[in-house]
């Protein structure tokens, strides 16, 4: 109640139509986007620890630790840049089944992407544009955005597992190459 | 010197010799709409004889009713980046404005991904950027602005229901909020544009739209805040602002269900989780 409370009561100072419009004068607008930005920090953390707790197969095991990334739009966001493979969790607020692209900042070349039902899903890797560049500045590692398709049901969740190809081909076995067999590398 | 053509199953997009946007189709729906588009700048007010009220955080005031275009006439350095998911074309209008026109595999609007900032105003000139798109759409004088997302209202260029128009401002007075969406059509087709924040907009001649993505302005209005609507941003050096605009093209009767459905998808978009565990849950 208390990580909500912050946010509840910053929205209601943010009723003002000086900070709707950022029509104050800067240092006020400043402010009004801080406190904003504070309440929704703690509001991220807290839906974190619930959609956690909703994945978690049964009680006794564990949801996974999620994170929010508040910069995509400008292709920065530490899980994924620096990871060789990690999940993709999508909720669907709307009550009826959604398809949506997804864009990823990430550092690899190629990467293999699983649906739900652990099948592959064509993606595409592509440099960040040169607009986006700059915009973030020396902000943000990532050289690349990864584009997959995803389908997310109504009020409901979809994860997609992504593992860059070099990592997908270390999965290898070990023997199957002792015996010269070719490493197929991962679907595009 | 000839034109670009990017397409997918459904859209295809056609950009003239400089780069610049010529055409859209909808294949699905069969509908195409010669459309130029590019972004101009009207000239903030500082006042003048007529009124000292200058543009500002408060009154949009251009001091001319004819924007400046800020495209350079010869090229916009159009690049096609190529891809199985999504096709993208890249435009420079300025070294401060980007653009990215993008077109999804299994989608059915046209992206249009803009970079604005920092606007330059070394020529003591307060600038308020614009995207026009001039469409061969016979709208006459007649433009349609949503509220809040649910109802559309239709709007007539100099009129108003609810109160005798008084012509004192050609442009700032047929400027209407737009929180989600804007269109034009006649009989056959529509030309819808889905924003993704509140902006500004209008359509001030038949078949044009434009809408406002960013300002910058060097004089105080007078409204109270005391300081001019000039954002240095983070680094000091200006404000910049990074937006979409998708663009749906349809015959009139059925734009309705379309847009309300993506409107609904934009509003509501899935939100997205990372995690570093990928031990075996799905």
């Amino acid at each position: 109640e208390a990580e909500v409370e912050t946010l509840k009561e910053y929205m209601g100072v943010s009723q003002h139509h000086d900070s709707i419009t950022g029509t104050a004068k800067q240092h006020v607008n400043d402010d009004y986007t801080k406190r904003l930005h504070i309440g929704n920090e703690k509001c991220q953390k807290l839906v974190g620890l619930a959609v956690g707790q909703l994945m978690a197969k049964n009680s006794s095991t564990e949801g996974p630790k999620t994170q929010f990334c508040n910069y995509l739009n400008i292709s920065m966001c530490p899980a994924t840049e620096n990871a060789d493979s990690f999940a993709v969790i999508l909720y669907n607020p709307i009550g009826r089944n959604v398809s949506t692209y997804v864009k990823i900042p990430v550092n690899g070349a190629s990467y293999h992407v699983a649906g739900p039902d652990g099948s592959s899903v064509t993606n595409q890797v592509q440099a960040v544009s040169d607009a986006v560049q700059r915009v973030r500045r020396d902000r943000g590692s990532a050289k690349n955005d990864l584009f997959f398709f995803a389908h997310v049901p109504a009020l409901g969740f979809a994860t997609y597992q992504v593992t860059s190809a070099k990592q997908a081909l270390k999965r290898v076995r070990p023997q199957a190459l002792s015996n010269n067999v070719k490493a197929v590398p991962a679907p595009a | 010197d000839s034109d670009t053509v990017i397409s997918t199953d459904v859209i295809k997009v056609t950009f003239d010799s400089t780069g610049l946007l010529k055409s859209m189709t909808n294949m699905d729906s069969n509908v195409t709409v010669n459309v130029k588009q590019s972004f101009y700048w009207y000239n903030g007010s500082a006042g003048n004889h007529e009124s000292g009220q200058a543009s500002g955080a408060y009154i949009f005031r251009p001091n001319s009713s004819t924007p400046m275009d800020l495209f350079n006439g010869k090229s916009v350095s159009g690049k096609v980046v190529k891809g199985s998911e999504v096709i993208e074309f890249h435009q420079t209008f300025q070294p401060w404005l980007n653009q990215i026109v993008r077109l999804y595999k299994a989608k059915n609007f046209v992206e249009f991904e803009w970079v604005v900032g920092p606007i330059p105003f070394m020529d003591g000139l307060g600038k308020e950027i614009i995207t026009k798109f001039d469409t061969d759409i016979d709208s006459e004088d007649i433009f349609y602005t949503d509220s809040n997302g649910r109802q559309m209202m239709k709007r007539q260029k100099n009129h108003r229901e609810d109160y005798p128009y008084v012509d004192l401002e050609p442009v700032a007075g047929n400027y209407y909020p737009i929180n989600s969406r804007i269109f034009i059509n006649d009989k056959n087709k529509q030309f819808t544009i889905m924003t993704d924040r509140s902006e500004g907009g209008s359509s001030l001649k038949s078949g044009s739209v434009e809408l406002m993505v960013h300002r910058r302005l060097l004089h105080d209005d007078g409204k109270g805040v005391g300081e001019p609507l000039n954002e240095t941003g983070q680094f000091g050096d200006g404000l910049m602002a990074i937006g979409k605009h998708r663009v749906l093209i349809n015959q009139t009767p059925q734009a309705a269900t379309i847009h309300r459905e993506l409107g609904e998808e934009i509003y509501m978009a899935p939100w997205v989780f990372f995690s570093s565990q990928t031990s075996g849950w799905n």
